[in-house]
């Protein structure tokens, strides 16, 4: 799974999500990649793209989570994903993770495997490239 | 105001120790592309929904990633994609589910948020919708890759005896990942 998120000059958020599923799916299944509110939200204050067992994303609704916590919290949007992702979904047994963007422009990443491939250029334009924890 | 933005390529079992030096360059340097794809129409004032396009389509051309040409198989040695993109200044979003045909996925997720009055399509719906919207359509070969076919292979011969898995091979990536979905 591959997804980004982006803050543009006039301060739009979008946030997108593309997939080739799962190894030996069957029966037509479908992840969360494709499900707003579980793969990929955004509203005016964050967005976010998530990658992981879908299943547990959809039951979840990871995405919208983490962008209600920033609303209706005073929680950051790191501070939400890292509720959602090492809490929630941990609880559940869902594994995976998730990038996103405030409308300041911070950058969150969070995910609870080993590894997730992401990067990203902030708001000062400096480029962050990582594969492990 | 400020520009950002953020990408992935997947999460799941990474381990520095399976990685060759080489691969790992290759991997930084697809995501550093994807990165100043999508930065570059940010910096000339572009929209975030192009930044998004830009720096995923990418990836999906990449057969690195599972997602557009690197996607893994279904069980039947199929592959069968999905996507979606929402926006925050209308939150308007649109989505695809279980295309075959489709080269870029994003792509089509998009027409489906801006050409339609709908969230999401899917399958044969999801393509003939493309077919109507000049979006790009590829013979299912264009899919296929060695390792997403070898990977299915494994998954499919490790499949019936699961429960009897030695616990080096229950640890085995491949089949740790396939979830037998």
């Amino acid at each position: 799974t591959v997804g980004a998120v982006a803050l543009d000059v006039n301060g739009n958020i979008t946030a997108g999500t593309s997939t080739g599923g799962m190894t030996n799916k069957r029966y037509g299944r479908i992840g969360d990649s494709p499900v707003i509110g579980a793969g990929t939200y955004a509203t005016p204050l964050c967005g976010v793209s998530a990658t992981g067992h879908g299943e547990y994303f959809i039951r979840a609704a990871v995405t919208h989570d983490i962008c209600a916590l920033v609303e209706y919290t005073d929680s950051n949007i790191q501070q939400a994903a890292d509720t959602v992702i090492h809490e929630k979904l941990v609880k559940l047994g869902g594994d995976g993770g998730v990038i996103g963007l405030d409308k300041e422009g911070n950058i969150m990443m969070s995910f609870n495997t080993e590894g997730m491939y992401r990067g990203s250029i902030d708001k000062d334009g400096k480029v962050t490239i990582k594969i492990y924890k | 105001s400020s520009i950002a933005l953020v990408i992935h390529g997947g999460a799941g079992t990474i381990l520095k120790k399976n990685m060759t030096d080489e691969l790992e360059q290759t991997y930084r340097a697809k995501l550093e592309e994807s990165l100043m794809a999508g930065y570059q129409i940010l910096e000339n004032g572009g929209s975030s929904t192009e930044a998004v396009k830009a720096a995923i389509v990418i990836m999906e051309n990449s057969p690195l990633f599972n997602a557009g040409k690197g996607s893994v198989f279904t069980h039947d040695g199929k592959n069968e994609l999905d996507a979606s993109i929402m926006a925050s200044h209308d939150l308007s979003a649109g989505a695809v589910a279980g295309v075959s045909h489709v080269k870029n996925p994003i792509l089509l997720a998009d027409k489906v948020r801006t050409e339609s009055k709908h969230v999401m399509m899917a399958r044969e719906g999801a393509e003939e919708f493309a077919k109507e919207h000049n979006v790009e359509l590829v013979d299912q070969k264009y899919f296929y890759t060695q390792r997403r076919w070898e990977q299915l292979q494994k998954v499919l011969k490790s499949t019936p005896q699961k429960s009897q898995l030695s616990e080096d091979e229950a640890k085995n990536s491949d089949v740790k990942n396939s979830k037998f979905g």
